[in-house]
């Protein structure tokens, strides 16, 4: 019965997972294929495609006054909008996870607070390949020569996550074992200033269980891959800390440059 | 916390609640 218990943690992960969040590796990964029936994301290799490919690609939201803007930063204010997006994409999965509900409402916040980026950085490796990465949901495909041809210091940006993703994808994961995984993440209580962390902790550690009974199940040849994973936890924490060193100085050296109350709340007195 | 925090406090009681994007 305990690992029925288990099982049935690890479907309704995987249902919230897909509920709350639009595109899947799954679906990810048929579009990098071609395997979708649609047609094939436009690609963004230099600046004329870029051009191009502004106007082809149906945003979602088109920031004001983008015509005179630089690249630079209109490709970092859509990486903005995208984050908001996904933060509130996080905080519905956060929900579903059975007692975050209940947790105190401060404690809620410090999670997310300090979980959200480990998780978009988790995702966003699922739209990503070695040569670039999937963006406006799979509508498009921007070259990572592309990004780091960018100028100082916007070409920094994305090269650590490109190198991430290739570790992290390596280890083969599907989309009901990432579901599981964010949710640890999420589940962390040892975030700084939480208040009552036994409870987290509880929970963590059921998903925890239910997390390596489902690599046992999906990935019968690779034992120590619950290891493995665990151990990325460190990573993320890393690039982390270092995106938020460059958001700093994006901040300080670029006059041109706002950033969304949402991530100023996030990235105030975060590391 | 919550003070500190009012968009993501929001989003926590009503994730529907628009970011103003």
């Amino acid at each position: 019965p305990e690992s029925a218990d288990l099982r049935a943690l690890a479907k309704h992960m995987f249902e919230s997972y897909n509920k709350a969040f639009p595109i899947t590796k799954a679906k990810s990964r048929a579009i990098m294929a071609g395997k979708t029936g649609d047609k094939s994301p436009f690609v963004i290799y230099d600046m004329n495609s870029l051009k191009a490919g502004e106007e082809r690609i149906k945003f979602k939201q088109t920031p004001l006054q983008e015509q005179n803007t630089e690249v630079e930063i209109r490709i970092f204010q859509r990486c903005q909008f995208r984050s908001v997006e996904a933060v509130r994409e996080i905080t519905e999965f956060a929900k579903s996870i059975p007692g975050f509900i209940n947790l105190d409402l401060n404690d809620q916040v410090t999670l997310l607070k300090y979980g959200v980026h480990e998780v978009i950085f988790s995702m966003l490796a699922s739209l990503m390949n070695k040569d670039g990465l999937l963006i406006a949901a799979g509508q498009g495909f921007m070259t990572r020569e592309f990004l780091k041809s960018l100028r100082k210091p916007f070409c920094d940006i994305m090269e650590p996550k490109f190198e991430f993703a290739m570790k992290f994808n390596g280890l083969g994961l599907n989309d009901c074992d990432i579901a599981i995984f964010i949710a640890v993440v999420i589940l962390s209580g040892d975030r700084p200033g939480l208040i009552n962390v036994k409870p987290i902790e509880e929970l963590q550690d059921s998903i925890l269980q239910a997390l390596a009974l489902q690599l046992k199940i999906s990935h019968p040849d690779s034992p120590q891959l619950f290891a493995k994973l665990l151990q990325k936890m460190t990573d993320l924490r890393q690039i982390v800390t270092e995106h938020v060193q460059l958001l700093h100085t994006i901040r300080k050296t670029e006059a041109e440059m706002s950033l969304h109350p949402l991530l100023q709340e996030i990235y105030k007195d975060l590391y | 916390l919550k003070e500190k925090h009012k968009i993501l406090h929001r989003l926590l009681q009503d994730s529907t609640s628009p970011v103003d994007l």
